[in-house]
């Protein structure tokens, strides 16, 4: 474990935590895709399997147990206790356009043929496109309320941080996981267009509306 | 370096 990871897995913490509370407290998911949240709950669902095969230590499986409950919890705010606040005209990215050519290259590009590598490809695949609903909804909706980016900020600066992370692992301990690291940056990329809007107005406690 | 897995990560 650096410092990298801790805060980058503190910030991902933190992002699934403001999200849920956002939708529990405002008891509404308006402009919140879910979408999205769906593709998350596959991700921690297809990566965690582990859960059951291995045990690395009490944090690495208490924050498994919490990711996959919060992301449960979350689709289950928003397809069922809120639905009626559920904006699904405007969340209407074709995700089967993430899943089936991720899904692919999870057979053809792994570091072993088994179903639980295989699996976990795929999760890491899925994860760096993941965003896209979520992002393509502000787009439409041409805005985003102010802790819906508190939330996207915290979601991408996690993955940035695990890259930085995966430098000081190379460098301290030899390990590299090209997958991860490939999946890594394309992921964090696709958050520099909001990152560079959540710097420039919502610091500036603007509010974050994209030209319509 | 090998390309081992980062299995001990979330």
């Amino acid at each position: 474990m650096n410092i990298f990871r801790l805060f980058g897995d503190l910030s991902h913490l933190a992002a699934i935590i403001i999200l849920l509370l956002k939708i529990w407290k405002s008891r509404s998911c308006a402009g919140i895709s879910g979408k999205s949240q769906i593709l998350f709950a596959i991700v921690f669902t297809t990566r965690y399997l582990d859960l059951l095969t291995s045990f690395i230590s009490l944090y690495n499986t208490s924050m498994k147990m919490i990711y996959i409950g919060c992301s449960y919890a979350t689709v289950y705010l928003i397809y069922a206790k809120f639905r009626a606040t559920y904006d699904g005209n405007h969340d209407s990215f074709r995700v089967e356009f993430l899943i089936v050519p991720v899904g692919g290259l999870a057979v053809l590009i792994n570091h072993d043929f088994s179903l639980l590598e295989i699996l976990w490809t795929f999760s890491i695949y899925l994860e760096s496109v993941a965003i896209l609903p979520q992002l393509f909804m502000i787009s439409k909706t041409g805005e985003a309320e102010t802790i819906t980016t508190h939330y996207l900020f915290c979601q991408g600066l996690y993955r940035a941080l695990y890259l930085i992370n995966w430098i000081w692992r190379f460098y301290f301990e030899g390990f590299f996981d090209m997958i991860a690291i490939v999946a890594g940056v394309v992921q964090t990329i696709l958050y520099c267009d909001f990152f560079y809007l959540y710097v420039t107005k919502v610091l500036k406690g603007k509010k974050l509306s994209l030209p319509a | 370096p090998g390309k081992l897995n980062h299995k001990d990560e979330l």
